[in-house]
């Protein structure tokens, strides 16, 4: 899971954008 | 009543993918054949018309915000470090003037503009997420399942969205304020000027079976729920939701082109090309890695790569 973190983020977030 | 449920999804993906995605292939083939009159592109053919792409985009103020004024602030500046940034200073500019000058040589030019890819690619992976969790059943999937399917997808829907952007003699860029010629891009040092031919010489072939962009759509959706993915813990809802949307877009391409013989077919053969695309396509970003000091990888898309192929 960790491996993916930012994907997980991505999946799991709607509105609240990831810092990219 | 099949059909119809059929059609309803082929309409609901078409307008998750207008949601998601600014740049739509009717909206980019305007552009390109020259039908939006005083918008016309900014041409970048060689280094000084590099320079002067910045003080193009400069004056015209980027649409993006537009696109994206739902988002926060701090996706814009993400989103405007790209090729169309006017952020200079930023470390993914690249058209920045005055880090064009200040750095001076000519080496890091290429690895500026690779930065500036990257931060675009990026945004475009999260545009690609927002979509596939519009696509009925995804989100019902096992998470690590969902999250194989982004990684093993993301980078082939990446190039086939390219397809649209581009034409023999070159692509669109900034979401579609600047076109990039393809001999500029072949100029570039090595092995930056072998990373763009194996796309152009796919786009051009993809382009000739003129998709538009609802089986566009349709297609993204298929390559995302692709049940062959290395590592799927679930395999069979995937299939039975690509099933669907295989059904879908089979319907949509008849009714679309119906003197087109064998196009679904054509369409599905042009998944095995994009997965070499893929692997060439890696292995160069993993060379890059190890021969370029300087490179830094965009930690989103480190995660996409590691481990990939």
């Amino acid at each position: 899971k960790e491996k993916h973190k930012i994907l997980h983020q991505l999946l799991q977030n709607s509105t609240s954008p990831v810092d990219l | 009543p099949e059909a119809a449920d059929l059609r309803a999804l082929a309409r609901h993906l078409y307008e998750a993918y207008l949601k998601n995605f600014p740049l739509t292939k009717a909206k980019a083939r305007a552009i390109l054949s020259g039908k939006t009159g005083d918008n016309a592109p900014f041409v970048i053919h060689d280094m000084k018309s590099l320079m002067e792409g910045e003080q193009f985009i400069n004056c015209r103020q980027i649409p993006l915000k537009e696109h994206h004024h739902h988002h926060q602030q701090q996706q814009t500046s993400a989103l405007t470090a790209g090729l169309g940034g006017a952020h200079q200073g930023s470390e993914y500019g690249f058209l920045g003037m005055t880090s064009i000058s200040e750095e001076g040589p000519q080496d890091a030019l290429e690895l500026r503009f690779f930065h500036s890819c990257q931060s675009r690619s990026a945004e475009a992976v999260r545009e690609i997420t927002e979509f596939a969790k519009s696509i009925p059943g995804f989100s019902e999937l096992d998470l690590n399942d969902q999250v194989t399917l982004l990684k093993y997808g993301v980078i082939e829907v990446l190039i086939i969205m390219m397809a649209p952007l581009m034409n023999k003699d070159g692509t669109l860029i900034s979401y579609g304020q600047i076109f990039m010629t393809r001999e500029f891009l072949k100029s570039l040092r090595k092995p930056f000027s072998q990373m763009m031919e194996p796309k152009f010489e796919f786009s051009v072939k993809f382009n000739m079976l003129e998709l538009d962009d609802s089986e566009m759509a349709l297609f993204l959706a298929v390559i995302i729920l692709s049940g062959d993915r290395p590592g799927l813990l679930n395999v069979k809802p995937i299939e039975q939701l690509q099933e669907t949307v295989l059904h879908s877009l089979e319907l949509q391409l008849k009714l679309n082109h119906p003197i087109s013989l064998q196009l679904f077919a054509k369409l599905l053969q042009k998944m095995t090309d994009l997965r070499q695309i893929v692997t060439d396509h890696v292995h160069l970003i993993q060379l890059l890695k190890k021969t370029e000091v300087d490179m830094c990888l965009h930690p989103l898309l480190q995660e996409i790569m590691k481990d990939l192929y």
